[in-house]
């Protein structure tokens, strides 16, 4: 073998080849990685926003774990053991889900309605995601809706607040809409960072019944019950930091028995 | 497409080739002219192809193919292993016509791209066996 006697050759002559040329081994590369090609339309320079930062900590993990040959379930310090401790029950699944995941999705929130001081209790937050562009072949083995909590004056910092995260099932005129449970947690009210909910479950039912896509409502609540605004315990909604700002994460794995196209 | 090899000998149609049998290119250097099997690297930047704006990751990465009497075509639906299997399968039916893969990836190592899509959502495609970090030739 004579290893890397073209190297760089290639990489320079693609200077040289016409229009249509560079057009078609573009095209090809495309094939070769699966990738849809440039988004439409053209994407703006995005300034840094939280669910591509999330997703490049995911992507080093990835590649360090490649690195070290598989098997080895590296999941880098934001995924696996966020800044809540509550979190830490997420760990341990999702690194497996992580490591054997063979396409992961960021999904960013379209919509978020509020009831919130202005308005009569219980307060909630509503977020949406448009989970439609789905890797084809492919089935969800975890979704999680991330949320950032800062710091917030006027707090106990002692206090335990329970943060619960419902899905929309069925909406009714004039009345409340039918609410699934899907997963809640208890975070002392002093405590800054992000805050992962499992929502596998409705993921799945978006998956099979997009029309069904009525998004998610949260709710805040004291140890005795009593319901707080979502802002005002310091989650941070669309309206935050570009790189705080809420997202959903879902993980896929391709069929164990992929259909091969005809060749 | 197959290649006839006339300065083969013959062989009787009962007589099947054994696996372990040379194939033609398994001496090395090659001579008579053809170039014997060499493995390459290429590197695809993604700022070469201006990509850059979409793909955020990786900046590139290297491939590697061989290229000489045992090349393998990649193609976008199939692999090198997939050519060397299909190629040692050809051979084995015709042993006078096809050589015997003598070149295969012997360690395939994983990429993923990182890449938006066109609803501004973030997507990190994985492929475990992806590029080619040694051979057989």
């Amino acid at each position: 073998c004579v290893c890397g006697q073209m190297e760089g050759m290639v990489h320079s002559s693609f200077r040289r080849l016409s229009g249509r040329e560079k057009k078609e081994m573009q095209k090809e590369i495309l094939s070769i990685l699966g990738l849809p090609g440039r988004p439409r339309p053209h994407p703006p320079l995005r300034p840094p926003s939280s669910a591509p930062l999330f997703m490049l900590d995911l992507y080093h993990a990835v590649s360090a774990e490649g690195d070290e040959g598989p098997g080895v379930g590296f999941i880098p310090e934001s995924v696996s053991h966020p800044a809540l401790p509550t979190l830490s029950t997420h760990a341990a699944p999702l690194g497996t889900v992580v490591s054997e995941a063979d396409t992961v999705m960021s999904f960013v929130n379209l919509v978020e309605h509020e009831r919130d001081l202005l308005q009569p209790r219980p307060y909630w937050k509503e977020f949406r995601f448009d989970l439609t562009p789905l890797p084809q072949g492919e089935t969800v083995t975890a979704a999680e809706f991330r949320i950032y909590k800062t710091l917030t004056m006027g707090q106990r910092a002692n206090r335990t607040l329970h943060i619960s995260v419902y899905e929309i099932q069925r909406e009714k005129r004039y009345r409340e809409p039918e609410l699934v449970l899907l997963d809640m947690q208890s975070v002392p009210a002093g405590q800054e960072g992000w805050l992962a909910f499992d929502v596998t479950t409705a993921s799945n039912h978006w998956l099979l019944q997009p029309r069904s896509n009525l998004g998610i409502r949260l709710y805040v609540e004291t140890e005795d019950d009593r319901s707080l605004s979502a802002g005002w315990v310091g989650l941070v909604g669309r309206r935050g930091p570009r790189s705080k700002q809420p997202f959903m994460v879902t993980f896929f794995r391709a069929s164990q028995a992929p259909c091969r196209p005809p060749r | 497409a197959l290649r006839h090899n006339t300065q083969r000998r013959k062989k009787h149609k009962n007589d099947l080739p054994h696996p372990n049998r040379p194939g033609l290119f398994d001496q090395a250097p090659v001579s008579n002219g053809r170039q014997a099997c060499k493995k390459h690297e290429l590197y695809v930047s993604f700022s070469d192809l201006g990509w850059k704006d979409w793909v955020l990751a990786p900046p590139g990465y290297s491939a590697y193919y061989c290229d000489g009497e045992c090349d393998y075509p990649l193609g976008s639906c199939m692999n090198a292993t997939n050519h060397a299997l299909i190629q040692l399968v050809v051979h084995l039916i015709k042993p006078d016509e096809v050589p015997k893969a003598c070149c295969a990836p012997t360690k395939l190592s994983p990429i993923s791209v990182l890449f938006y899509d066109d609803n501004n959502n973030v997507i990190l495609k994985k492929h475990r066996n992806m590029v080619v970090k040694t051979c057989g030739c």
